[in-house]
């Protein structure tokens, strides 16, 4: 006789996170409103005390979000919560003359050139709690694997995505620039194409 | 070009970089898997002059293995004690009458024993076994001897004089 099968009960919470409220902009008041997307809360309220080790969420190769939790062990930091170094920032070169700056070591007609970085503004971006795309996560595809995937971090090439799940498409926000200044372009589209395959390409792979 | 896109997401803040897509069966048309080139078309380059082999992915969708699992249906169905299990009691039901059937011949036999003649049933099985010797008098060699089972050893007899 076969055992019925239980399946353990999946504690689901029905519970929609709460809209909860913040001040912007030093004096505009907004309520925001959290989404929960394919398991992950987007717009969450932060909490009110951080030490670094909160749990983030990362992506794996087809766009699955997986939660990671940093841990302190040995002293290092496992799984730390990414770090976009300059990606994000807006550089600004600021250039000085010998009469504005003056050092002993500068020649009186050399110029000196600082480069400066300003952070984004992270009002919205900081709720955004899933890993964000940055050229260094880019990965090469093509046949000889020697194509760039920018401006896609996920989902990676050949991939298998299964029909009825969610998977999260990323791409480096500062990819796409005006031509004639160095904005960030305000919108994009993505659109999806049937390819078609030849039998060789398809191969015998059992289905 | 844009025309052959099967889907579209519609414009999209830029800034947040990351786009949930839920990949829904239909997209499938049926079939099992389908390769999918997934592009990305920035809001300053227009339909026409968008080429999606610019900055693109490739992707395998696929329906997906359906692991035969007691789905919800059958465990309520099972719970409220309607199980479609026929197919146990065929499996139970042939055993069981061929059982009984040997059991109901074997009391048929055992009754019948004393009414029971099989010689020539007999007599033909054995008939069949000798059939692989055959009658001796049909041996060539042993044409001339009366039914004898054995062949003759060789004798050493005294030559006559008339031999010498």
């Amino acid at each position: 006789r076969k055992n019925i099968v239980k399946p353990k009960e999946k504690t689901t919470t029905s519970e929609i996170p709460k809209p909860w409220r913040r001040t912007i902009y030093s004096n505009e008041k907004e309520i925001v409103t959290p989404t929960v997307i394919a398991g992950v809360t987007f717009s969450a309220k932060p909490p009110a005390t951080t030490n670094g080790l909160e749990p983030w969420i990362s992506l794996d190769q087809s766009g699955n979000p997986k939660t990671k939790r940093p841990q302190i062990k040995g002293g290092k930091t496992v799984n730390p919560r990414p770090d976009y170094s300059t990606y994000f920032k807006s550089v600004a070169t600021k250039t000085f003359s010998y009469d504005e700056l003056k050092a002993h070591n500068m020649e009186e007609d050399e110029v000196y050139e600082e480069l400066t970085f300003t952070d984004e503004d992270d009002t919205y971006v900081s709720l955004n709690p899933i890993i964000r795309c940055t050229p260094q996560r880019y990965f090469n595809k093509g046949p000889a694997g020697d194509i760039s995937s920018e401006p896609f971090c996920t989902p990676r090439e050949n991939k298998e995505l299964k029909a009825g799940n969610t998977y999260f498409v990323s791409w480096y926000t500062r990819f796409f620039q005006y031509p004639d200044s160095d904005k960030t372009v305000e919108n994009v589209q993505l659109h999806l194409f049937y390819l078609k395959e030849s039998v060789y390409e398809k191969g015998l792979k059992k289905r | 070009d844009l025309k052959a896109a099967f889907f579209s997401s519609g414009w999209l803040k830029n800034v947040d970089g990351i786009y949930p897509l839920e990949l829904t069966a239909d997209f499938l048309d049926g079939a099992f898997d389908k390769k999918v080139l997934l592009a990305i078309q920035p809001e300053n380059i227009n339909d026409e002059d968008f080429n999606p082999w610019e900055h693109y992915v490739v992707f395998r969708m696929i329906k997906g293995s359906r692991v035969a699992k007691t789905t919800k249906q059958q465990k309520a169905l099972q719970d409220a004690g309607i199980s479609d299990d026929t197919w146990y009691y065929v499996a139970l039901s042939i055993p069981t009458v061929v059982v009984i059937a040997c059991v109901v011949m074997y009391f048929f036999l055992y009754l019948n024993k004393n009414h029971r003649d099989i010689h020539d049933v007999k007599d033909f099985a054995i008939n069949q076994r000798r059939r692989v010797l055959g009658k001796f008098k049909d041996f060539k060699k042993y044409k001339k001897i009366n039914n004898r089972p054995y062949s003759e050893l060789p004798t050493h007899t005294k030559k006559t004089g008339k031999q010498n």
